[in-house]
């Protein structure tokens, strides 16, 4: 799957290329400040320390051989990771992505070459919110714009009755796809199968249709 | 599914109270500074501007009819972030969601009664690195320790190919209990169903089994 190079060693970048490793990736860790590089030291492949604005440093890098690298620098550093991620770009960088502090940061950072942008606050509070709000879907995927899977708590109604009696399909337009429970998931879920206190199940349809499942729960 | 406080209105605590609101939750939004609260105040419930390690501003906020309270400070605030967590804990909030900086931050957060803490630099970064460790699994949900739900590729070798010829439950172990195929996802996958190219497999097994077929893509 490729090297990977992560730049910039706070919190995020650090987690990214820890996790990578732990992956069995190969990683180059990159920072500016010999201390930050000095935290992973021992975990990733190589660490160097350099300025990643700096064109003469980027040279030698080795960065060539690289098939993604992350500029994970914050919102301290937005000048920075602009120009990082243009030089990156102007390297011919397959995969670049760069970590962005607000809306419009992330517009400039498309603009000079990243191909991904990644705002962890952002998302991780959008996340955050939907799990909250809806407390009964302990898991959702959006399998495309107009499905999503989830997994939800059994409703009360449905406890002790068969997957036939209930017929999800025709009246609550979803597919059971997977009963899981005690510590077993239960894919293949057949008609006579009886729904027990404590049962998630994991159920495919249109957001709506699912959330009027979850809600019944 | 209850009332809502967000305090903290940075980039994390926005995103936090924006969606929460989007998804049809009742949300206070409480900042120290006017011009944070102003941020969301037209789209919000309510807003406050008040110090939330002022026990007597607290008093004045109303946050006994809250079934939730996410204090959303960061790195900059920590000492704030676990005096706020303390006080809200002593009022007998059911629940308390505190934003950690760091794993101490997050012990001692615990220690004084947040009942969930969140790390939205740390977590973006594994997930980042999972997503990059492992590309050809495009969606993947734990289900239980020892179960992931996940989405991969067709392997090249399937194309064409029935279900029952692939045999998956006996030759990698894994259950796949939907196709996702152009738009639309297709939950009961029967036995002479064949594989067609740019088909996508929703697999359920053992995260080992799972890779494997992952990596066959
Ligand atoms: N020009 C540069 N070249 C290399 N590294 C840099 C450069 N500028 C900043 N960095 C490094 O990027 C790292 C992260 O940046 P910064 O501290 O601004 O982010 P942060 O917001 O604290 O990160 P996090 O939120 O992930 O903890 C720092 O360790 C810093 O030394
Ligand atoms: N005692 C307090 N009472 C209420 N609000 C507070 C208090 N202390 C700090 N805040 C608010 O918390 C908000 C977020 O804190 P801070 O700016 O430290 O986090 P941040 O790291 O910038 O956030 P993010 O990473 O989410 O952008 C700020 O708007 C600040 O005014």
């Amino acid at each position: 799957s490729g090297e990977f190079a992560v730049i910039g060693l706070g919190q995020f970048g650090r987690a990214v290329a820890l996790s990578l490793v732990r992956e069995g990736a190969a990683v180059l860790a990159i920072d500016q400040l010999e201390e930050r590089a000095q935290l992973v030291e021992s975990e990733v492949d190589a660490v160097a320390c350099a300025d990643a604005t700096d064109e003469r440093a980027l040279n030698e890098l080795g960065l060539e051989r690289m098939s993604c690298v992350v500029v994970a620098m914050g919102a301290r550093a937005r000048e920075t990771s602009i120009l990082t991620t243009s030089l990156l770009r102007q390297r011919g960088i397959p995969r670049i992505i760069s970590r962005a502090a607000n809306e419009l940061h992330a517009r400039v950072l498309l603009a000079v070459g990243a191909h991904e942008v990644i705002n962890p606050e952002l998302q991780m509070g959008q996340r955050l919110a939907r799990n909250l709000a809806h407390p009964t879907i302990l898991e959702q995927i959006a399998l495309d714009e107009n499905t999503n899977l989830v997994e939800v708590a059994t409703p009360e109604q449905f406890i002790g009755k068969s997957m036939n009696e209930i017929d999800m399909k025709r009246r609550y337009g979803v597919s059971v796809i997977a009963i899981r429970r005690g510590g077993q998931v239960l894919p293949q879920v057949a008609g006579d199968e009886r729904l027990a206190r404590g049962d998630r199940l994991l159920i495919v349809g249109q957001p709506a249709s699912v959330r009027r499942v979850a809600s019944l729960a």
